[in-house]
């Protein structure tokens, strides 16, 4: 369960302070299905960092599972999200010198996964991501999408109890987008829970639960 | 006009050969309006790198106006390429120390136009493209959709006679992407060449003419 209580940030910029996020009230209870949407510079991502311990709200309070982490040391939060969260980040982060394969198992390598458990669960990884035959790749050596869909088979390979995706198919076509859904879905339909910020309508649409974020504010039903 | 004739373009990883484009036949007249579709990995932004002057082909020519400009030197490429063209890349590549209305006003001071039009003009595209309020942020202070905007008006800020956009609204809603479409429709209404990759179906099929790459390879009609 992830309690949000009042959440603010805001960014200064020399003499100004501009309020990325405004008195955010949120529960999400484990194994939900979320999507986050809104227009551009609404707050989407400054909440999804937040939601994911990446970034420490300005006021507020963060309850996970009941226990108070928004004062917690930056290596406890490390910790924390390490064995809990996957996240697909609006721009992938992807290690440029690691090849696709490399870039994917390094969750694998931080949990101490043995070295033919984990090349097992690569291959798996890279097959159901359709990215056959770019496992050598770099991602330079990738097109948009494939990037796209390395750092999502990376967030999703240790199958974490929450993922957290930031427009996992802006870059893909329809078919290859569907394939993406899916993957994430039969995740949450195993009880992953799965919070998605989308522009996409379609996609927004098939969450379980809709919120919709309007200049740092949550609007219409939490 | 742009006349690609037999346009291949491999790329070597180590031993292995990879073919992102296969005999690309493609003319494209004076103020065409044409989106380019596909798979993700099909050779979108290969073709779109290709035209723009940015990447040269392994096999093929390219006329641009009548002129063979297949093996023409860097720098002389490079001077085409400014005087003709604008370009939104997938990526955006912004200038990372340059603010928004900094890293617009680029192809501004390249063209050498006197500072208060220069100023003029920046803020007439800032304003377009809805980021008045956001000009002096840096990139790693504005939200993706706003980099996303950033590039676009970079890119059309001198009118170029052609634009290139690769996924220009895979980062933002419904009603910015429209906005987004409406200005370079604007500018292809008067006498712009407007050369499209996207994967939304509904802004593909506004262009006049729609190609589809598979496999690098042109299918259906050109
Ligand atoms: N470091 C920063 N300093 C100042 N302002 C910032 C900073 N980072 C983001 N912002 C601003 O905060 C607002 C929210 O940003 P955020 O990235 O959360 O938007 P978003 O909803 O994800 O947008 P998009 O749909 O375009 O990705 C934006 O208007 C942006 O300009
Ligand atoms: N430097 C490179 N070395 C080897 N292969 C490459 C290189 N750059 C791209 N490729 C491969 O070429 C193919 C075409 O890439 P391209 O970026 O043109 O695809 P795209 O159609 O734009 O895809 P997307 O819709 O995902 O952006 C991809 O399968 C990619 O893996
Ligand atoms: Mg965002
Ligand atoms: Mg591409």
């Amino acid at each position: 369960m992830i309690s949000l209580r009042g959440i603010c940030r805001h960014y200064r910029l020399g003499e100004q302070q501009l309020a990325a996020l405004t008195d955010i009230d949120l529960d999400i209870a484990q194994g939900e299905y979320l999507s986050i949407m809104g227009p551009s510079g609404s707050g989407k991502s400054t909440l999804l960092n937040q939601i994911a311990l990446l970034d420490r709200p300005t006021a507020g309070t963060y309850l996970l599972n009941g226990r108070d982490v928004t004062s917690l040391p930056d290596d406890e939060l490390a910790r924390i999200r390490r064995e809990n969260m996957g996240f697909v980040f609006q721009f992938f982060h992807l290690i440029p010198r690691l090849s696709a394969a490399e870039n994917i198992e390094i969750p694998l390598l931080l949990a101490g996964i043995d070295p033919s458990l984990r090349k097992r669960k690569v291959t798996e990884a890279i097959t159901a991501i359709g990215l056959a035959g770019r496992s050598a790749h770099r991602p330079d050596q990738l097109s948009g999408g494939e990037r796209q869909r390395v750092a999502i088979a990376r967030a999703t390979i240790m199958q974490p109890s929450t993922l957290l995706a930031d427009e996992p198919t802006g870059n893909l076509d329809q078919a290859t987008g569907k394939q993406v859904i899916d993957l994430l879905e039969d995740l949450n339909r195993r009880g992953v829970t799965l919070i998605m910020v989308t522009h996409d309508q379609a996609i927004g649409g098939r969450a379980g639960r809709r919120i919709r974020i309007v200049d740092g504010r949550i609007i219409g039903a939490g």
